[in-house]
């Protein structure tokens, strides 16, 4: 077995089916069943526990999608790959993706029926979400090819060893109990209770499970968290009642229910709860309040006086001395009165006002930067400047749809822009790639980017370039890239791929060319990078103003600010 | 026989597309690979036969370096998407070699 590295910090994981992406061929009630039976192959190999939440939120969201869907691992259609599944961690950390164009059987299937069991995909990528690589043994569950599944699965050696170096196995949790880290969830009280009455005359219930999981010591006066309200008198339903005989408690045990039962996340408390009152009738869910009189029924506003009374509606607030609100307020600094405030607000001078959304060319980031025609076009919301040979061109920035008329008349921005090889220059706004040949648009277009290969769920390119390097054009959006075949006019096969290739621009850039000098150039916000081809990192991990060099404003304007690192 | 080495050209790229989709050769070297000259393309066809063996030894199947019937049929299987080797060991194993 191979251990990846990352593991979980708790071991009471969650669990749930995206609400978004659940299977469009299956059941999503018996699929829930499939993945629980899954997560209980682990669960019975390791001190690992799982609970199915209905909640986004959850450690491992189980979903199903086909194709490109967000991730740097898009499926493949039926047959071949089947699913993948990311290590521990936050965020997509845990998450497994099966591709929803496979033939999914939620039964064990005789040997001459097509389909692929989900039940042994799911095992598998729930050992990633754990923290497993995939093994060379034969056999071992996490071997990356399929294998089918036996009737009376039970976890390989292999990969049992593997969870349990990781997570310890139940045999050592018996002996040494749980781990201290264990996380506590919200969980229902102990279905049955020992006798209320009682002699002794501590304050602490007997029946009370405390979690050590604050990092105090045991100390006889430390009151440890319990993660459920514990007065009996004031919260009977977490109390119920004594069961009627020990061999048949009146609570069964919970059967597998139809709907997740934990509850809703906004009723957990927290550690930190919302700030609210609590009157006198009321107990906080987790301050103790043996330190004040117990209420009772005899309980009277006058006998029960809380510790903080200033902070009760029903007792009345007064101002501090010398507070703003006192009418006789006196500040302690001198107040100046010799500036007026002005009859009517100072009017602009005329002319001056640019439009809203006119950039200031200095102050600004950029939607696309492109070599046409050996000049620099840089495009900025509907405008854009020119720079040729003789510097930048007078009057700009001008109106996008001035140079390229046939652009949409409410052209807000265009996203990226190149020219091709054959000199067409490509704009792609949106969804939707404009080709123009010189100023014209070539018949046939705008076209949408499905057609050239890219994911129907893809709003919009960030950049796109003729990488100078070899002649190819790329494509970027996000945290992706695309190489593009412009003699078959559709991105490569094997892509896209995760833009940590171009080592230092980082996720989400605003674009992207190679200027006359060779070099490719990245920018994102006010900076950019040079890029080295041969080495593929940037040159300098600290990036640089654009508006100083690229549109000649004055350094101390331009670099004002921080550049982004 | 030109078809024969077209063919052959396409499974070798697929089968190298394969080859770094699951770890077994670093990706991203197509963008340079078709600029490298000498030393260093013999130095690639090294990494590809390397691969080829990691890739036969993983999946059980008699190490030949070549990509024979049995590393066809491996390729063609069903699998799960994650790489068999994650991005570290890759880098990991090139420095252990040099």
């Amino acid at each position: 077995f191979a251990v990846q590295g990352e593991k979980w910090k708790y071991t009471n994981l969650t669990w749930s089916l995206s609400s978004s992406r659940r299977p469009s061929q299956l059941d999503p009630h018996v699929t829930r069943s499939v993945l629980a039976r899954a997560l209980d192959v682990w669960q019975q190999a390791s001190r690992l526990t799982f609970t199915e939440v209905n909640s986004d939120d959850a450690d491992i969201v189980v979903s199903f999608a086909k194709r490109y869907h967000d991730d740097a691992y898009p499926f493949d259609g039926r047959g071949s790959i089947l699913a993948h599944a990311f290590f521990p961690g936050s965020g997509r950390g845990g998450d497994a993706h099966f591709d929803d164009d496979e033939l999914w059987l939620l039964q064990p299937k005789n040997d001459d029926e097509e389909g692929t069991s989900l039940f042994a995909v799911a095992a598998h990528e729930f050992g990633h979400s754990l923290g497993l690589s995939h093994s060379s043994v034969k056999g071992a569950l996490m071997f990356p090819w399929y294998q089918g599944i036996q009737p009376n699965f039970v976890l390989p050696e292999d990969d049992r060893n593997g969870i349990q170096q990781m997570y310890g196995s139940k045999e050592n949790e018996r002996k040494w109990g749980k781990i201290p880290y264990y996380r506590p969830i919200e969980t229902p009280p102990p279905t049955t209770t020992t006798t209320t009455t009682t002699t002794t005359t501590t304050t602490r219930r007997p029946y009370i499970h405390h979690h050590h999981n604050t990092h105090q010591g045991h100390h006889p006066n430390h009151r440890p968290y319990t993660p459920y309200p514990r007065n009996p008198n004031l919260y009977p339903k977490y109390y119920p009642e004594k069961p009627s005989s020990p061999e048949r408690p009146s609570y069964p045990r919970p059967t597998y229910p139809d709907r997740p039962s934990y509850p809703d996340r906004t009723n957990i408390p927290t550690y930190y709860p919302e700030r609210r009152h609590y009157n006198a009738t009321e107990e906080h869910p987790r301050r103790n309040h043996n330190h004040y009189p117990r209420p009772t029924e005899t309980t009277t506003q006058a006998t029960y006086r809380p510790r903080y009374p200033q902070n009760r509606p029903e007792y009345p607030t007064y101002p501090r001395a010398n507070s703003p609100t006192d009418p006789r307020y006196k500040p302690h600094y001198p107040v100046k009165t010799t500036a007026r405030p002005r009859a009517t607000p100072p009017r602009a001078p005329p002319h001056t006002t640019p439009p809203p959304d006119k950039p200031d060319a200095c102050n600004t980031n950029f939607d696309a930067v492109a070599l046409i025609r050996n000049e620099l076009f840089i495009f900025k919301n509907r405008y854009h400047w020119r720079r040729g040979a003789a510097g930048h061109y007078p009057d700009y920035p001008i109106e996008i749809t001035r140079m390229w008329t046939e652009l949409p008349r409410n052209l807000t921005h265009v996203d990226a822009v190149y020219e091709r090889p054959d000199r067409k220059i490509a704009i792609f706004v949106g969804k939707e790639l404009y080709l123009f040949d010189s100023q014209n648009l070539v018949p046939g277009y705008p076209k949408r980017l499905r057609d050239l290969g890219l994911p129907e769920s893809l709003e919009k390119l960030d950049a796109a370039m003729v990488w100078g390097h070899n002649g190819k054009t790329y494509f970027y959006s996000g945290s992706v890239y695309w190489k593009f075949d412009e003699d078959v006019g559709r991105v490569e096969l094997d892509y896209p791929r995760d833009m940590a290739m171009w080592k230092g621009v980082g996720y989400n850039i605003d674009s992207v060319f190679q200027w006359k000098d060779g070099k490719t150039y990245f920018f994102k916000g006010r900076g950019y990078w040079k890029f080295n081809d041969l080495r593929m990192r940037v040159e300098h991990e600290r990036q640089l103003p654009s508006a100083a060099f690229w549109m000649g404003c004055p350094t101390e304007r331009a670099g004002r600010r921080e550049p982004f690192r | 026989a030109r078809s024969r080495s077209a063919r052959s050209a396409y499974h070798s790229k697929s089968v190298r597309s394969y080859l770094e989709n699951f770890g077994y050769l670093k990706k991203g070297q197509p963008e340079m690979a078709n600029l490298l000259l000498g030393d260093v393309a013999q130095s690639y066809e090294d990494d590809f036969r390397i691969a080829i063996k990691t890739l036969q030894e993983f999946g059980g199947i008699p190490v030949t370096g070549e990509i024979d019937e049995a590393t066809r049929e491996l390729i063609k299987k069903k699998r799960c998407g994650r790489p068999d080797r994650e991005e570290g060991d890759i880098e990991g194993g090139r420095r252990k070699k040099r």
